[in-house]
């Protein structure tokens, strides 16, 4: 079963086999590429010798011969250092968190809880309006006493301002007022009544 | 099957902070 | 710990010095024999270069791939992560396959924070809405005062007013 390393491929962005693979291909076709080389040297050494027996043909199976035996030697090399890469260089240990996933562990949730707390999220917001609403009502009760409480004051104060007429003849409230009213009256009477005998 | 996993993985990276940002943009137009 | 970078060249290194050592020039002048005995000193010399330049090849392949991938800065990093979390031993979370599943602690955090946010302005307005309720309570108790004084005030008014009249009847008797 193939381990796709899918967490590896999450922070390199690539897959650690692709890699390994792309190192192992470029390796092989600089052997392929190295051993063409030497083959066309000594093809063209020969070529500069007189006489000699030695054809391509041998040429080229010395060559398969010591490039099979590399290209094993290689295989085993190279499977040796990708088990190693896979293992050391290009692994998340298991223990070990991406910081992108930091939360995962820091906040873990579940659907349940997720959906509870936006059920939560959306009453609050409920309860938030309600309570500007309310904050409304208040405010337009408060602007309304404010209205009424001047009227009464005002009604206060006409009742403040009949005193201070009466205070004005000098009585401090209007009973004294009109019992003032009476004596005076009373005086009047009397006066009257005196000036009426004496013209008799 | 690798491509399939580095597209998968590319989106396991990148499309949480994607949303992210949208939740927030959200989160923000509803508190404003 | 040795560094993921510095690991991936001595991999490299050994992988290079077992591979030269496995075609070693005895092998190599075996398969060539014939060439060999014939210019043994070519030999020795076109071995040499085979082997330098597959070395120099392999390794100027290892750094094109740092490089093609910022490959020591990535792995740099990753060291640095592993050293952060080397405390820990118990395995940890990896993607469910589920993102709706994976999403929701990667949202947690905001939602929670929406969340205080909107009770820290619950519970503010809350404490406003209380206060305010008091100051109406307070004025609904004053408007009832000032109606009692008007009240007492007007009784007292057409008590007088009563008695005025009274009087008055008394008078023009």
């Amino acid at each position: 079963s193939v381990d796709p390393m899918t967490y590896e491929a999450q922070f390199f962005g690539f897959t650690p086999q692709t890699c390994m693979l792309r190192i192992y291909i470029a390796f092989q076709d600089y052997l392929f590429e190295v051993m063409q080389a030497v083959e066309q040297v000594i093809l063209k050494k020969l070529d500069g010798i007189p006489g000699c027996e030695i054809s391509p043909v041998q040429i080229r199976k010395c060559t398969e011969k010591f490039l099979c035996f590399m290209k094993g030697r290689f295989d085993n090399l190279f499977g040796k250092m990708e088990e190693l890469f896979l293992q050391l260089i290009l692994r998340i240990p298991p223990h070990i968190l991406l910081p992108e996933d930091k939360c995962q562990e820091s906040h873990p949730c579940s659907e349940e809880e997720i959906q509870l707390l936006q059920q939560e999220i959306e009453q609050l917001q409920e309860k938030y309006k309600t309570e500007l609403r309310t904050r409304e009502a208040l405010l337009a009760e408060l602007e309304e006493q404010k209205i009424v409480q001047a009227k009464l004051r005002q009604t206060l104060t006409l009742f403040d301002e009949l005193e201070n007429v009466g205070r004005d003849r000098g009585t401090n409230d209007f009973r004294e007022g009109l019992v003032f009213l009476v004596q005076n009256s009373r005086k009047l009477q009397n006066i009257r009544d005196n000036v009426e005998r004496e013209s008799k | 099957f690798d491509e399939i996993i580095v597209d998968l993985t590319t989106k396991r990276k990148q499309y949480p902070r994607k949303i992210l940002e949208c939740v927030i943009k959200t989160i923000k137009a509803q508190h404003e | 710990t040795i560094s993921r970078v510095k690991l991936l060249d001595t991999m490299v290194d050994t992988f290079l010095q077992k591979l030269v050592a496995a075609g070693s020039y005895k092998r190599f002048s075996d398969c060539y024999k014939r060439f060999y005995q014939l210019q043994p000193d070519m030999t020795q010399r076109i071995y040499d270069k085979f082997i330098t330049q597959l070395q120099a090849s392999i390794r100027e392949e290892i750094c094109e791939i740092k490089e093609e991938g910022n490959l020591e800065a990535v792995l740099n990093s990753l060291d640095k992560i592993v050293e952060e979390g080397r405390d820990r031993k118990e395995p940890a979370w990896r993607p469910s396959g589920i993102p709706e599943k994976d999403l929701c602690s990667i949202m947690a955090p905001y939602f929670l924070q929406q969340r205080d946010t909107l009770r820290h302005h619950v519970q503010k307005q809350e404490a406003k809405n209380r206060q305010l309720a008091d100051a109406i309570l307070a004025g609904r108790k004053q408007v009832e005062e000032l109606q009692l004084q008007i009240q007492a005030r007007q009784q007292a008014f057409q008590a007088l007013h009563r008695e005025q009249r009274e009087l008055l009847a008394v008078l023009r008797e």
